[in-house]
């Protein structure tokens, strides 16, 4: 399969996954 | 209980109406209003002056204030409209908009492309795309040779380069992602459909003022 390096940044970095600002409760 | 609420939000540098940002974004009055109690949980972490700064922001992304980031950094100055060096809480409530289900795709797209030209050039170019590569494998610890890490950024370039100049522009982002909608994954947040549920301690205040 095609190793698309944007899929692996999206997918890879912890500085670009906002879901952890809603565990701060 | 939103006498209570009112006055304190006054006091707020930054503070903006949650009837305007509800009008300006997907979000319901109520949403915005539970918005607001996140907005000070993170405002308050390491500062508490009721805007947010990028150690407070670290925080909440990785329970480490000091820990840098090269995507926080871009996610924070992305929200950081004004570039004033902190996010107050219209510019906190109009960014996470984007990242609404229910936003529009475009906008969601635009705002990948702006989180990844990392030097603001209306492009992003081999270069930046490089960089991100090693940023996250910096990150993650993973070892790879540079002679795999420029294939890797060749192929994945000259995908996307449909003009073949050397950069990406704008509508060679939105036809790549149209092809690799896995891209935007990170642009939607579930919890934001459910924010008042997220902070029910707050939805008993917030039907009193929407129903006036």
């Amino acid at each position: 399969r095609f190793f698309n390096a944007f899929e692996f940044i999206s997918s890879m970095s912890s500085g670009f996954d906002l879901s952890s600002l809603f565990e701060t409760k | 209980m939103g006498c209570y609420h009112s006055k304190r939000t006054k006091e707020t540098p930054g503070y903006e109406e949650p009837t305007v940002l509800a009008a300006e974004t997907p979000f319901t009055v109520s949403e915005v209003e539970a918005l607001y109690e996140l907005f000070k949980k993170l405002s308050s972490s390491v500062i508490d002056d009721g805007l947010i700064h990028k150690e407070e922001l670290q925080l909440a992304l990785f329970r480490n204030k000091n820990r840098r980031n090269l995507f926080a950094d871009r996610i924070f100055d992305l929200f950081d409209v004004k570039r004033n060096g902190v996010i107050e809480f219209g510019e906190f409530v109009r960014s996470l908009g984007v990242f609404h289900p229910n936003a529009p795709v475009e906008d969601k797209i635009h705002f990948t492309f702006r989180l990844y030209d990392l030097r603001q050039t209306g492009f992003i170019e081999r270069e930046e795309l490089k960089e991100m590569v090693l940023a996250i494998l910096h990150e993650s610890d993973l070892l790879l040779s540079d002679d795999v890490v420029e294939t890797i950024v060749d192929k994945t370039f000259s995908d996307a380069d449909l003009k073949g100049d050397g950069k990406i522009d704008p509508e060679e982002w939105k036809e790549f992602v149209s092809k690799n909608p896995s891209l935007i994954k990170n642009m939607t947040l579930p919890y934001l459909k459910d924010i008042t549920l997220a902070f029910p301690s707050f939805v008993l205040s917030t039907e009193v003022e929407d129903s006036e």
